[in-house]
């Protein structure tokens, strides 16, 4: 961005950096280590029937749950990030509503093994046929595709962290009341990013596909927000007793 | 939107453990 104010000192951004980083650390719900410790254990094809068995309602429920506890860490994260509670509580709430999903997809890719396109769900290991009765196969492979994207630009932690709270502090959401408070906190941590990928020696080329990204994100959660809908236009009783409040919410 | 957001509200204003 050009219209950068020059009072950011290099100080000031490795702060930030650093700030983003802890914060990401205390709240990303699962450790490497122990993510890694998992990856032998995939779902057996018997378990993988099992979940494909399932009433599709009680699925549906399974995955509102995850998604709910994965949120509930991204809403701690954005605690943590310097600036973030000094907002107004209307631009805190505008940002975690249309930024709390995006967050998780992101850290999906820390969960996600290559080798055999699974990811990390309920215990274990998974391919997106466990989704299957879902009924939603287009939004789980985008889901899939875009996890597989990221992990290739082979990010670390500090990295994800300030990509995490780029995308958190997008300034461009509807209904801000302080957006020029919110665009000078996301261009901050703009320069942060950009300042660690130099510190990195990671090529000019990695924050263009990272911004890149945006409108990929966007468009997943989109999805989501249809596909529930479609799902709540047959099962409504059952969003209405049986799906997490902060799903509703959220997503309602 | 807060009164629309209360559990999110509610999250915000619990201080970080």
């Amino acid at each position: 961005s050009g219209d950068m104010s020059p009072t950011v000192s290099m100080d000031e951004l490795e702060h930030l950096a650093q700030n983003i980083s802890k914060s990401h650390m205390e709240t990303c719900q699962y450790l490497q280590e122990e993510l890694q410790q998992s990856t032998w254990q995939t779902f057996l094809q018997d378990e993988v029937e099992c979940y494909q068995s399932k009433p599709k309602e009680v699925m549906w429920q399974l995955c509102a749950v995850k998604i709910t506890e994965a949120i509930q860490y991204v809403v701690e994260f954005a605690k943590r990030i310097d600036g973030f509670m000094e907002l107004c509580q209307n631009d805190q709430i505008v940002l975690l509503k249309a930024g709390s999903l995006e967050v998780v997809f992101i850290r999906m890719c820390r969960a996600f093994d290559t080798q055999n396109n699974t990811v990390y769900f309920d215990g274990k290991y998974a391919g997106p046929e466990v989704f299957k009765v879902l009924g939603c196969d287009d939004l789980i492979t985008s889901a899939y595709d875009f996890a597989k994207s990221m992990c290739s630009l082979h990010l670390s932690e500090d990295e994800l962290a300030l990509f995490s709270a780029f995308i958190l502090l997008s300034s461009d959401r509807s209904w801000l009341q302080e957006k020029s408070k919110v665009e000078k906190l996301q261009q901050k941590t703009q320069l942060a990013l950009q300042h660690m990928l130099q510190k990195h020696q990671r090529g000019e080329e990695i924050l263009t596909k990272l911004i890149c990204k945006v409108s990929t994100l966007r468009g997943l959660c989109s999805r989501h927000t249809e596909t529930l809908s479609a799902f709540r236009a047959v099962y409504p009783d059952i969003v209405r007793a049986h799906f997490p409040p902060l799903y509703k919410e959220l997503f309602g | 939107l807060k009164e629309k957001h209360k559990i999110l509200h509610q999250l915000l204003q619990n201080s970080t453990s």
